[in-house]
């Protein structure tokens, strides 16, 4: 473990801390996408297969259990929570998610380290979760005015998946056999559709005004 | 620690 991937697993931690802050004490889910949300459920289903039977440290047990059960009980409060499910924009949020997961599916049954079923499953999550955030981001072009949680929410998922990426590099140096071309690929796929949104962030944050995305 | 592997990781 490097000070990378620490940064990195933590900031990921705030990011659904801040979603599950503004959910349960505001009550409200506005200008978040239930077809993220519900893809990253997906992804850490896909990908935890292994909770049970490959275990690697306590840290990583628990931090999976973490993962599953914030995008889980996201999903239902935005779903299922008598107040919360008001708030949500479902006009807005009309972004055609399951259709992301078939090329997803066909690509990590082509692409991939070895084919077996968790392997491959393994596989599709990585590249599910390199364009879950797809909708979210239509969701903000659409609403253009966000809020400061939903704000920090995204700048830290984004943040997340720039410290792995200098997690990968960082290891790269230092440890043996380490070249792992999928997730590499992928990873920065996935950050550079942050990109983006990073500068409108640091542009609002410089001149301290109120976070709005261009039309 | 030399371990190489990205199942490691979350």
């Amino acid at each position: 473990m490097n000070i990378f991937r620490l940064a990195g697993d933590m900031t990921h931690l705030a990011s659904v801390l801040v979603l599950l802050l503004k959910i349960h004490t505001i009550k409200s889910c506005a200008g978040i996408s239930l077809k993220t949300q519900e893809l990253f459920a997906i992804v850490f289903l896909t990908r935890y297969l292994d909770l049970f039977t490959n275990f690697i440290s306590i840290y990583n047990t628990i931090m999976k259990l973490i993962f599953l059960g914030s995008s889980f009980s996201i999903v239902w409060y935005i779903r299922r929570h008598r107040v919360v499910r008001r708030s949500y924009d479902k006009d807005q949020d009309t972004f055609r998610h399951f259709f992301l997961m078939w090329p997803c599916l066909i690509l990590a049954i082509f692409i991939n380290e070895k084919f077996t079923l968790k392997e491959v499953m393994w596989t599709f999550s990585i590249y599910l979760e390199a364009i879950a955030i797809l909708p979210q981001l239509v969701m903000l072009q659409r609403t253009r005015n966000i809020d400061n949680l939903t704000g920090q929410y995204i700048f830290l998922l984004g943040a997340y998946r720039a410290f792995y990426i200098l997690n990968w590099i960082y290891r790269y140096f230092t440890e043996e056999h380490y070249v792992h071309w999928i997730t590499w690929v992928a990873g920065v796929i996935q950050t550079l559709l942050y990109g983006d949104f990073f500068y409108y962030y640091f542009q609002s944050w410089k001149n301290n005004v109120k976070l709005e995305l261009p039309a | 620690e030399r371990t190489g592997s990205s199942k490691d990781e979350l």
